[in-house]
């Protein structure tokens, strides 16, 4: 039941939204320095194609259609986040122009991941419920992140927004996406390849810069 | 909400995590 009611709660916010960025997103997109539209609209079609793909060899063919469904609502849900995180970020910096996070590809990428992730969380949960052994399980987090070729340091980056963006998330999924956030913490962040590594350096070299020679600290 | 761990301080935002002005 507990399950159900939380793809009830999911599609009754999600039926009212739209598959396109509303007028008060285009409006976002028009302030920027570079229009970031036709890119995020290219972008969304694309991921669209490799996710459909993904979930398709993944149950199955003759499931694909539920990609379908899954990626259309993961759309839906990821322009009315990005439309209320705007919107609190315009309240907190007195700024419109959001250029450069707009036209930041591994922002919206992680955006995107983010709200599929909710989506199947809220169906896989249902799917592993009524039968232990099905499909579905197998896409639960970090799916996505291979997927959509995501590192899980950049996916980390989104979460606490998203959390705070969208007030209609289910206590469920809030905790759902803590454990993802645990699990990037304590493993997946630290894995060869991860920007973390380059940030650490980075961070160091500044350090050994602006200060003046001292013993290193363990 | 209450019993998530919010890591964000005060006057920070995603604007700040992608390294934007």
């Amino acid at each position: 039941r507990a399950a159900m009611n939380n793809i009830q709660q999911l599609t009754m916010i999600l039926n009212s939204a739209a598959d396109k960025p509303s007028e008060t997103l285009i409006k976002y997109f028009n302030n920027c320095t570079v229009n970031p539209t036709d890119s995020i609209l290219k972008r969304v079609e694309n991921l669209e194609h490799i996710f459909k793909k993904k979930f398709a060899e993944a149950v199955g063919q003759g499931c694909a259609e539920i990609g379908s469904q899954r990626y259309k609502l993961g759309v839906r849900l990821y322009y009315r986040v990005m439309e209320s995180m705007l919107k609190s970020e315009e309240e907190r910096l007195s700024v419109q122009n959001f250029s450069q996070l707009l036209n930041d590809n591994i922002f919206h990428t992680s955006l995107l991941a983010c709200a599929l992730e909710v989506v199947m969380a809220t169906y896989g949960r249902n799917a592993s419920q009524s039968d232990g052994a099905s499909a579905e399980t197998d896409l639960s987090f970090p799916w996505i992140l291979n997927v959509f070729d995501l590192k899980a340091f950049d996916f980390y980056k989104v979460i606490e927004s998203f959390i705070k963006a969208e007030p209609s998330l289910t206590r469920e999924m809030i905790k759902h996406l803590e454990r993802c956030e645990h699990r990037i913490m304590e493993s997946l962040a630290w894995q060869s390849g991860s920007p973390l590594f380059e940030l650490i350096k980075q961070s160091k070299e500044r350090e050994s810069q602006s200060d003046q020679p001292e013993p290193t600290a363990t | 909400v209450q019993d998530y761990h919010f890591g964000l301080e005060e006057g920070e935002g995603i604007s700040e995590l992608f390294d934007c002005d």
